[in-house]
């Protein structure tokens, strides 16, 4: 009867069968909560989010929160020893919970933080990489589609330039991390129906 | 379920957070 919220935002991934799937699901929003706010936070602070219209700024982040905060919480996925760091400083390894049911998620989450960790950025660059990412979140419900592709573009410009600046021998680098676009587009899908599948049935 | 982020309540927070520091612009 216990019942499993294993992402590594959430306190502890097992909730005692005692407490109800809405309280459970509450605790889990507290958890969550400040992390989605330093999204939006982010997401300001990238020059020209804020000249969108607030109606397609909320459209960016709606579908975007997740993948930002996948690419900024990868260091949670230890990929050599297997294991997972949640809020509570505990680490569990992947074979418990994949017992708690959730493979092939967490197997994603794996694969994709241990290739975004293989090519090394530094900070700036994640935090461009990251820009980059909300702002090429899905357009369904984007209404100034030109706007949103304008800032796309000096966006991915910006990464680019300064990426091929500080590694000019190595011209593989960028196009490698535009291949994780579509990869957290597809985890952020997946991510989703586990959410929903909880709150519909924990 | 097609939309999410607002039946998880993630919508919620982010139009809270942004209205934090933004003006009511016109769509």
């Amino acid at each position: 009867g216990a019942k499993v919220l294993a992402c590594p935002l959430n306190s502890c991934p097992v909730a005692p069968a005692s407490r109800s799937s809405q309280e459970v699901w509450e605790s889990f929003s507290q958890c969550f909560t400040p992390a989605v706010k330093e999204v939006v936070e982010f997401a300001k602070s990238i020059p020209g989010f804020q000249s969108l219209s607030q109606h397609d700024q909320v459209m960016l982040l709606k579908s975007g929160t997740f993948q930002v905060l996948m690419v900024r919480f990868c260091s949670l996925f230890d990929p050599k020893e297997r294991t997972v760091t949640f809020l509570n400083g505990q680490s569990y390894s992947l074979a418990s919970l994949r017992a708690l049911g959730m493979g092939s998620l967490l197997d994603a989450m794996f694969d994709f933080s241990e290739k975004l960790g293989y090519l090394g950025l530094e900070p700036d660059e994640m935090a461009l990489f990251m820009a980059v990412v909300l702002v090429s979140a899905d357009r369904s419900g984007i209404v100034e589609v030109g706007a949103v592709e304008q800032l796309q573009e000096n966006l991915i410009k910006a990464l680019r330039s300064l990426i091929t600046s500080r590694r000019p021998d190595d011209s593989t680098l960028f196009p490698k991390l535009l291949l994780r676009l579509p990869d957290l587009r597809t985890l952020n899908n997946h991510h989703s129906d586990k959410l929903l599948a909880f709150r519909i049935d924990p | 379920f097609s939309d999410p982020a607002s039946n998880l309540g993630l919508e919620d927070i982010i139009r809270k957070a942004l209205m934090g520091n933004l003006e009511e612009k016109p769509e």
